[in-house]
């Protein structure tokens, strides 16, 4: 058996991009696309439970409705996309 | 699809454009070209047309921008967020912004178009052979100028056609220099440079002095993308160092050791290590087209699509022969319409889909059908019946006919399920299902010959299958074709103070209620006669609705009070749920 490659992470001087966790890139792309923090025309903030955003991402992106990270919601949220939010604010 | 809330869209079919500024990676008349190409995708589809301004202000102003670019949603780097855009309005709203850490291209990778040489601009044929070798990307072999060419051809050998690739040392963009050339070295704030800097911008744009002083001349272009620069990181348009050290090991080619997004990149100098010089590794590119077109999308008016295939889904991927999906093609019909050969718009030819068992809103369910055709003898179109099985609303383009141009109407009411727009003599409806369109406009004096141009009100008994219609001091009530009236709204006991009724309202079976001024009265449709206890102040019981109303009717389970352009709307427990405008929420304009 080979050894195990030993992968090193480095901080690349001028990348926008930061590491991130799942739960951060999840939570960061619920928030920016609008399934989570819906503003109401009444004005009041209503908190949309993570896995019920996570469901309502997963219907409006085609994917199965399991209300977690899975690796596919991961993949497509990692995919390029449209900056404009798919639930208006 | 999905129209932005209130169906947001352009007044004017002549939609005007302007590109702010160019994207290094590709030659600046494929850019102009990527976005007509992506214009003509909407206007192949509706009556919209589109011109390109050179300078001042259009509808959608095209930019390209990176991270924080001028607008409160910055852009994140390479891949992510490709681009975004506004609904149609005013002020940023209808522009379009693109990320220019992506790399832009024709979508399957390097778009390489050539000046100069025998190729008369072609693009370059990668890969390409030269003297036995073959080269994926721009060379500088067989050149003494260090010039960057490509053969336009597969075998330059034998076809001997070729171009000079995109290169500061042949042209720039943008600028002040008319695309001079760069002069290296050159002179900037009192330091010498060899070649293109980022340095006194804070925007991460290359760009080279045109003589060699800027200090003196301030003669300046940007410059364009090398086929085989980085793109992004801190070295951008830099060509890959190869070999290169990285970690103290040795790399021959793009990596993604280092990082944990799987991207490939390189070292510009021959160690990372050393001088930490890096970027991303050219990849397919971004299909500007594509990216492009969706986001003109947004700007008409249409939002994100839940349908994979269509062009607003709001995930990129890149197909090679694209066609507007059916679903697009009904989101932006559903705004603009059509246009037809004749000329003649078709507004709103919308599949829509409705159990024909439900009641009018109920929510679309099974079955398909287009809008039913306008009635031969209510319309005022010049137009005949079409192919039943694809029969469409035509309206014929007459400004002076045009709802939308209207500021208010003299009532508003729902007839036999359709909302009905009355004004001077004329009359448009509005279908109640989801997406219907707008037919008309109607004469009235052709459908209700005994009423007068001005109607100031009217409702519809639909247990006695009548309908009432009041203008003035006067009222009219039409069964089928019968009618009975004019007779004086004195006689349903409304008091002689009253100038006109200016609304009403269905209350239960057999009640209507009918304001004037700030009251309102019940009518007892049944007994004819007003019932006691009337009138009563109308902003006791309708709180926050404007007390000077001149519409005043019900549609789909709410209560509209209308002045002047806008609407109040009031649920069904008199809270005023929204105000918005008649013209984008009901006429659909």
């Amino acid at each position: 058996w080979s050894a195990p490659l030993k992968s090193v992470f480095v901080t690349f001087p001028g990348d926008i991009m930061k590491n991130m966790t799942d739960t951060e890139l999840a939570e960061g792309y619920l928030k920016k696309f609008g399934y989570i923090n819906t503003l109401k025309r009444s004005g009041f903030q209503s908190m949309v439970s993570t896995s019920k955003a996570l469901k309502r991402m997963q219907r409006q992106m085609g994917l199965e409705e399991t209300g977690e990270m899975d690796k596919s919601t991961l993949d497509a949220m990692k995919r390029p996309r449209c900056g404009v939010p798919d639930v208006a604010n | 699809y999905k129209t932005f809330d209130g169906d947001l869209k352009w007044d004017n079919r002549d939609v005007t454009y302007r590109i702010i500024n160019y994207t290094p990676d590709m030659d600046i008349s494929l850019i102009d070209d990527a976005f007509a190409r992506a214009f003509k995708v909407w206007s192949d589809v509706t009556p919209l047309t589109f011109t390109r301004l050179f300078d001042g202000t259009a509808d959608i102003m095209i930019s390209f921008g990176k991270a924080d670019h001028g607008d409160p949603y910055p852009f994140d780097g390479k891949d992510g967020l490709l681009a975004h855009a506004y609904p149609p309005g005013e002020g940023v709203q209808g522009d379009a912004h693109f990320d220019d850490d992506e790399y832009w291209t024709l979508g399957t990778g390097p778009a390489v178009k050539t000046s100069y040489g025998n190729a008369e601009g072609a693009m370059c044929h990668f890969p390409f052979t030269f003297e036995g070798k073959a080269y994926t990307t721009c060379t500088t072999s067989g050149r003494t100028d260090n010039l960057p060419w490509c053969a336009t051809t597969a075998d330059y050998s034998s076809d001997k056609k070729y171009g000079f690739c995109p290169s500061e040392l042949l042209y720039t963009f943008d600028g002040n220099a008319d695309g001079a050339k760069c002069v290296f070295p050159f002179v900037f704030l009192g330091q010498e440079y060899d070649s293109c800097t980022t340095e006194g911008r804070n925007d991460g744009y290359r760009w080279c002095a045109t003589t060699s002083n800027f200090d003196n001349d301030k003669k300046y272009g940007f410059c364009p993308s090398r086929d085989t620069s980085v793109i992004g990181g801190n070295a951008e348009g830099e060509p890959c160092h190869f070999p290169f050290v990285f970690l103290g090991k040795e790399y021959d080619s793009c990596t993604s050791e280092g990082r944990g997004d799987g991207k490939l990149w390189c070292s510009t100098t021959n160690s990372y290590d050393d001088d930490n010089k890096w970027g991303f590794c050219p990849d397919q590119g971004y299909s500007l087209f594509l990216v492009a077109a969706h986001e003109f999308g947004h700007a008409l008016g249409l939002d994100h699509s839940n349908i994979r295939e269509a062009l607003m889904y709001p995930m990129y991927s890149y197909v090679k022969d694209f066609s507007l999906h059916e679903d697009d093609i009904e989101g932006i019909q559903y705004l603009y319409g059509e246009v037809m050969k004749n000329g003649v718009i078709i507004q709103n030819r919308i599949k829509m889909r409705k159990c024909p068992l439900l009641n009018p809103f109920s929510q679309p369910t099974l079955f398909s059908f287009f809008r039913k055709q306008n009635n031969t003898d209510e319309t005022d179109s010049p137009d005949g019946p079409t192919d039943p099985t694809t029969t469409a609303t035509t309206r014929p383009v007459d400004p002076t006919k045009d709802a939308c141009k209207l500021t208010n109407f003299d009532t508003i009411t729902v007839i036999d399920g359709e909302l009905h727009f009355f004004k001077d003599g004329h009359y448009w409806k509005m279908s109640s299902e989801r997406n219907g369109g707008l037919q008309g406009p109607f004469s009235i004096s052709q459908k209700w010959p005994a009423l007068p141009a001005v109607i100031d009100s009217a409702f519809e008994n639909i247990l006695a299958r009548k309908l009432y219609f009041f203008s003035g001091t006067r009222f009219w009530v039409y069964t089928g074709k019968s009618v009975l009236g004019p007779r004086s709204i004195e006689k349903l006991g409304l008091p002689n103070s009253i100038q006109k009724v200016e609304g009403a309202l269905q209350r239960g079976k057999g009640k209507v209620l009918l304001f004037s001024g700030e009251n309102y009265w019940r009518l007892d449709v049944k007994a004819q006669k007003i019932d006691k206890g009337y009138p009563r102040y109308t902003d006791a019981v309708f709180g926050g609705v404007p007390s000077d109303a001149h519409d005043v009717f019900q549609y789909k389970a709410h209560i509209y009070f209308c002045r002047d352009r806008f609407y109040w709307r009031m649920n069904s427990r008199r809270q005023v749920d929204r105000v918005g405008y008649v013209k984008y929420d009901l006429l659909k304009c």
